[in-house]
């Protein structure tokens, strides 16, 4: 008699089942804990294929997230062992607004400084940061003289509504020096320490504001044109983000003795910045942990 | 008596078609053993490839083919699995027999351009079967 009502239980419980919504039984996530591969699977069996516009990406940050790609996994996707257990995701964003501050000074190398807006609403509340970097790419591989540049980064809180008591605006200003070299395709500004705090209080809207003073070997004339240096650091950098995302779909490796955890992953604990040009590798940190910082 | 005996000795021991090899391979293997199997997808099917950009294929591999009845250490089969078939064949045919299902995952790592145009690298858990069992 067990069973059978039993039975009937389920037969009634499959009934209500079949009446239900598809997607009723299956609430899909919200937006902050959504896995990238989970929904987009379930439009699959449910509606048809995600065809959700996307915005196009800039083909600089799309071919530095391909290499990316190529270093960190095989052809068929299988992750390879050669980068750290720490982070399973990264994201690159590209800036969603730029403006042109103060004009520079040729004859101190002051560059103009520029405004950034990064919106990094993508990243999920189970994704946790574990390091950044603003990422300079070059278009083609720049050969200018050896230049040592210190950065002026800026970041800056969100314009205050009218109703809340007005602040004292909280910036942080940092600087960083760092020595380019010839053929570098991209360069890496470490800003870990100064976004750790902001993502990790859910703030999504990064406002910044970024300045080069570069001395040349050769002293620039007054008239001369603007240096490749000089163009290069004015196209607006991408933002990195290295993220741990702990979900339970994401793969979370098994920390092995022998992954020593390279300076370059570990984010300056003196709160200080480390910028490190790198080259070809900068796919790779292990190389830029041998730069000096 | 000697005719019949010498008669039966002239009869071939097993019909001229028979072939023993085939006739030994139904107790050595089962026909359509349970192994993995590969299917090789390429996001253009699913219409994926606008928002994935790496891998361009992905073989997620599967399953397939008969679990023997004494499923024990070749598949890593617990006895729960041979108790579940002496269920299905000697009491109630309503209990399914074993199936033969993944057993060992591998991570698979995904480049994605995001809605806002972001990018992202991204591995995710379980994503390719590497191992068959019988449960």
């Amino acid at each position: 008699s067990q069973a059978s009502s039993g039975e009937a239980q389920i037969a009634a419980s499959a009934a209500l089942e079949s009446e239900a919504q598809p997607w009723s039984l299956l609430q899909p996530l919200d937006e902050r804990h959504r896995s990238g591969l989970l929904s987009p699977l379930l439009k699959v069996l449910y509606d048809g294929p995600d065809g959700a516009p996307r915005l196009q990406p800039e083909a600089r940050a799309l071919r530095y997230m391909k290499r990316l790609y190529k270093a960190y996994a095989t052809k068929e996707g299988i992750p390879k062992s050669n980068r750290s257990p720490l982070y399973n995701t990264i994201r690159l964003f590209t800036p969603c607004a730029q403006h042109k501050q103060a004009p520079g000074d040729q004859a101190t190398g002051t560059l103009p400084s520029v405004d950034l807006l990064f919106n990094l609403d993508r990243v999920t509340a189970v994704e946790h940061l574990l390091k950044s970097v603003l990422l300079y790419t070059f278009s083609n591989s720049v050969a200018f003289p050896s230049a040592k540049c210190v950065c002026n980064l800026v970041i800056k809180e969100p314009e205050l509504s009218s109703k809340t008591l007005p602040k004292a605006p909280n910036s942080f200003t940092v600087n960083s020096q760092f020595e380019f070299r010839k053929k570098y395709k991209w360069i890496e500004i470490d800003v870990t320490a100064l976004l750790q705090p902001l993502v990790a209080s859910n703030r999504r809207s990064i406002h910044m504001s970024v300045n080069f003073t570069c001395l040349t070997a050769q002293p620039q004339r007054p008239s001369a044109q603007k240096s490749p240096l000089h163009t290069t650091l004015l196209v607006p950098p991408s933002l990195l983000l290295y993220l741990n995302d702990t979900s339970a779909e994401a793969y979370h490796r098994r920390y092995s003795h022998h992954h020593k955890r390279r300076p370059s992953q570990v984010p300056d604990q003196k709160g200080g910045l480390s910028a490190y040009p790198t080259g070809e590798e900068a796919a790779e940190p292990v190389r830029a942990s041998r730069h000096r910082r | 008596d000697q005719e019949t005996v010498s008669s039966e000795l002239k009869k071939p021991l097993v019909p001229a078609s028979f072939n023993l090899s085939e006739y030994f391979k139904q107790f050595l293997f089962p026909q359509n053993e349970c192994e993995l199997h590969d299917f090789r997808l390429s996001f253009s099917q699913l219409k994926w490839d606008i928002w994935i950009v790496a891998p361009r294929k992905y073989n997620p591999r599967y399953c397939k083919g008969d679990c023997p009845r004494a499923a024990g250490h070749r598949y890593g089969s617990p006895v729960h699995t041979m108790v579940q078939n002496v269920i299905h064949e000697k009491l109630d045919p309503s209990v399914p027999r074993s199936s033969c299902v993944p057993a060992k995952y591998s991570p698979l790592s995904v480049l994605t351009i995001e809605t806002d145009g972001s990018i992202a690298y991204k591995e995710y858990e379980d994503m390719i079967a590497t191992q068959c069992t019988c449960r």
